[in-house]
């Protein structure tokens, strides 16, 4: 979106978002131009709202048809120009986190009278599969009417679209749907969004935009075979979502908690998404809660069939629990972690079952153990790599931190709750995601010595409607063929799937690679080194630490991506002083200070040039 | 279907045809002390002709169960479905995929063959043959191998099954047939005497396109004579 600093004078001729999806990674171009007709020079400010998945690759910034092109640096070395404007009492931002799933790139730029700049922001991302679709997600709020303003999406997946579908939350009317149009067919699929300017109004004789909201595209890909090799320019990217298997049962601990601080609405969700739970739970799983506050209790002593009977039982205790006292989450974790270990070792849930451990909380730990360190490796112990933890963070005013920590160095992953009406949906929507796995203890294998730096290629599960993506090198990029081999623990059997790959057909088969850009397993196999890269160096100490940092700063540098260890630095001429402005991807972390998006002026640096940063952290 | 039984022992083959109606269903296979069960489903030709002197027909559907592991496979020509007591798993022929569990494994090669075998003493084979998709006239089939049955009980039957037991045949009389390349004689085999006719037929266990020609003596008239009984007594309702 183009915000005007002065809607007089401005004009935004042209918005147009570019997306190009080739096997799952998305490359995608945000556009704006716009042209100063007032008689001095007017403020601009360019926001653009992009997943927090996703890297930043560029900015450029053109003024009457100069560009200046970003450039990615270590983000020590940005940061010193940019620690100079802020020792000047000055700060500047140009990411911060918007909403759930975004944060906003903002850049603001005085632009001369007469003059035209143009706005060019490109990020990519991996796009993951969550029940049973990949979803790209791009939020639509244009300040004011734009004459050209355009959403492109070509998606081209080698296996071929099987479905694909784009909805955007404020399409109300059928005038406004005509822009849109989609299509598929094989290997490709299109997307088009072109509302005129008649369209855009929100009333036939207003000038303010309707378009303001989500934009959403979904999709997924046919999967005749349960695994795809794609191979190109000796990268290799191994795709593996095999379907039609039954569901391993599992035996899951809600881990909730229940202190003051979950009073009214928080508590209130929480147990409606629970009771919404129980009624998916299948009748082969086990389960018990375990509440905790100051003190833990649980709703049985052990983890009990998920019976009709045990349903309703659970039921009734999920709506008879009250909130009280304050946070002892090591005591819980260990309860429900020891509760899970005793099933397994007394052979009380069935051999051929897997754990899980969710638990809610919306603070910090304040009774019993509360050293996050500590509770960390006594959880870590009392696991000991057996099954995953989820953690789930209800709320702001929590370590956030911690609770991803916890659950990364577990096998497992940390979400947010956000405190919006629909947080048991959310909850409901992540118990779905981890509710049906069908296959443990998956290992990806690959002819010894014939592969290089591979990406993480054991899960703990699979869980239908997602996708296992490894990512690799070739040793010998001549070589004639290339297999794979995927083995898991089934509900019933073990399994290996097997896939080979003839270079010559593979070749044959990518041909129309072109169609969208040559070298995307190469950046994909870079992005998901580097996503890999820096979970890891979260928990990672000392020596270990550094490498990873290192691995994954050279990454950032050699493949361009703003990643929390890189910044993003545009020069270009501004009010004859230097400029500096940063801005740090937002996190996940505790109780982060927002970033305040902003130009700062450095008098000291060479006259006709501002600088600004773009980084994540 | 054709049906070939070779007898190592005697260095020599006894093949067969079964004419049914599409849509039938034959017990290939069935111990009732193992609780191994294979049955066969008929398919026609894609432009059915009604006279049975002339039609061909094939597998399209086979049965494999084990009632002694409540574990059943149904394989049609497009994929394979394992049943471990109410659970299932599907399989195209696009896969390859070993699936092991105790006592049992089933070894799918992509758009070749698939290996079942219980235990260390029956391994079937089951082979995908692929025709082109617009060829006017046939169906992609079926075939189904037996390559170890000693793990079978002595009271195994069925099509195949009865022929997993030692039995012997006498061939004399040779002498030309209606077709002058394919000789005619006379079989002594289970106290019948029939003619039969020297041809040959295929095994694709190893060549799935070209396959190995088997010479054998082609009994007549559904197998009769050579089978116990007669063919319609295996004619079973249901594929398991």
């Amino acid at each position: 979106s183009l915000l005007l600093g002065a809607v007089d004078g401005i004009e935004v001729y042209s918005t147009k978002v570019n997306c190009k999806v080739t096997s799952r990674f998305a490359h995608n171009v945000v556009t704006t131009r716009a042209v100063n007709h007032a008689n001095t020079a007017k403020e601009v400010s360019f926001d653009v709202e992009l997943p927090k998945t996703a890297f930043i690759t560029n900015f450029t910034l053109t003024i009457d048809g100069v560009t200046y092109p970003g450039k990615v640096k270590e983000k020590e070395v940005a940061k010193k120009q940019y620690e100079k404007a802020v020792s000047q009492g000055k700060t500047a931002g140009l990411v911060k986190a918007s909403g759930r799933k975004l944060e906003k790139f903002t850049v603001s730029v005085n632009v001369a009278a007469g003059s035209k700049v143009t706005f060019e922001l490109t990020y990519e991302e991996l796009l993951k599969r969550h029940k049973g679709k990949y979803e790209m997600y791009l939020k639509v709020q244009p300040k004011q009417l734009v004459k050209h303003f355009e959403i492109t999406v070509d998606i081209f997946e080698p296996q071929g679209i099987s479905t694909l579908d784009a909805e955007a939350s404020f399409i109300t009317n059928d005038l406004l749907g005509s822009a849109l149009t989609k299509s598929f067919s094989g290997k490709k699929g299109h997307v088009s969004f072109k509302p005129s300017l008649n369209q855009q109004r929100s009333c036939p004789t207003c000038t303010d935009s309707l378009l303001k909201g989500d934009f959403i595209i979904t999709y997924d890909v046919n999967r005749e075979s349960p695994a795809n090799v794609q191979i190109v320019n000796g990268y290799f990217v191994h795709f593996f979502a095999p379907q039609g298997l039954p569901v391993v049962p599992k035996s899951v601990v809600f881990v909730i908690d229940v202190s003051g601080s979950m009073h009214g609405r928080k508590m209130e969700q929480t147990k409606d998404a629970l009771l919404k739970i129980l009624e998916d739970v299948k009748q082969d799983d086990y389960l018990n809660f375990i509440l905790f506050s100051g003190d833990v209790t649980t709703w049985k002593d052990s983890l009990v069939p998920a019976t009709p009977e045990n349903i309703q039982e659970a039921s009734k205790f999920v709506m008879d629990i009250q909130d009280r006292g304050m946070t002892n989450i090591n005591d819980a974790l260990l309860r429900g972690i020891s509760m899970l270990n005793k099933a397994r070792e007394e052979h009380t849930v069935p051999e051929r079952s897997t754990s899980i451990i969710i638990m809610l909380t919306d603070g910090d730990a304040n009774v019993g153990e509360s050293r996050p360190e500590k509770i960390q490796e006594n959880v870590r112990n009392a696991i000991g790599g057996k099954f995953p933890l989820y953690n789930l963070g209800f709320g702001n005013n929590l370590n956030y931190n911690f609770l991803e920590n916890m659950a990364l160095e577990n096998h497992g992953l940390a979400r947010r709750i956000y405190e919006d009406s629909d947080a048991n949906l959310q909850l409901q929507g992540f118990y779905e995601e981890v509710a049906n796995p069908l296959l443990t203890g998956v290992e990806v294998e690959y002819p010894q010595n014939a592969i290089l730096d591979l990406t993480q290629n054991s899960y703990q599960h699979f869980y239908d409607g997602s996708e296992i993506v490894v990512a690799g090198r070739l040793a010998d990029e001549d070589m004639n063929s290339f297999k794979a081999a995927v083995k898991g623990h089934g509900a019933i059997n073990d399994l290996t799937f097997t896939e080979e790959v003839d270079m010559k057909e593979m070749e044959k088969a990518l041909q129309e690679r072109d169609y969208i850009f040559g070298d995307y397993i190469e950046r994909l196999w870079a992005y998901l080194t580097i996503e890999q890269l820096l979970d890891k160096r979260k928990n990672a100490q000392g020596e270990e630490k550094e490498n990873l940092t290192a691995q994954a700063l050279e990454l950032s540098l050699k493949y361009h991506f703003v990643t929390p260890l890189t910044s993003m630095v545009v020069t270009k001429p501004e009010d004859n002083e230097n400029q500096t402005a940063i801005a740090n991807k937002p996190g996940e972390g505790t109780r982060r200070q927002g970033e305040v998006p902003g130009t700062v002026k450095d008098p000291e640096s060479q006259p006709l040039l501002c600088v600004f940063s773009v980084d994540g952290d | 279907p054709h049906f070939i039984i070779q007898i190592p022992e005697k260095d020599d083959a006894i093949c067969f045809n079964i004419d049914e109606d599409p849509g039938t269903v034959l017990r290939l296979i069935q111990d009732p002390v193992t609780g191994l069960t294979v049955n066969g489903q008929i398919i026609g030709e894609k432009t059915g002709r009604s006279d049975s002197q002339t039609r061909r027909t094939y597998f399209g559907k086979l049965g494999i169960a084990s009632a002694q592991m409540d574990f059943r496979i149904e394989v049609t020509r497009e994929n394979i479905t394992l049943w471990n007591g109410d659970s299932l798993s599907t399989f195209s022929w696009l896969d390859t995929v070993m699936v092991t569990q105790d006592g049992l494994s089933v070894m799918i090669n992509r758009k070749k063959n698939m290996v079942v075998s219980f235990g260390d003493g029956v391994t079937f084979v089951v082979v995908l043959h692929q025709v082109w998709k617009k060829e006017p006239a046939h169906h992609d089939f079926l075939g189904f191998y037996v390559v170890n049955s000693r793990g079978m009980s002595a009271q195994t039957h069925g099509l195949l099954g009865q022929f997993f037991h030692p039995f012997d045949f006498q061939v004399s009389d040779v002498h030309p047939g209606s077709d002058p390349t394919k000789p005619d004689a006379t079989m002594v085999v289970k106290n019948h005497q029939l003619t039969v006719t020297r041809g040959s037929q295929k095994d694709y266990r190893k060549d799935i396109s070209v396959g190995r020609n088997v010479a054998c003596w082609f009994v007549h008239n559904n197998g009769q004579g050579l089978i116990d009984g007669i063919h319609r007594d295996y004619i079973v309702p249901n594929l398991f």
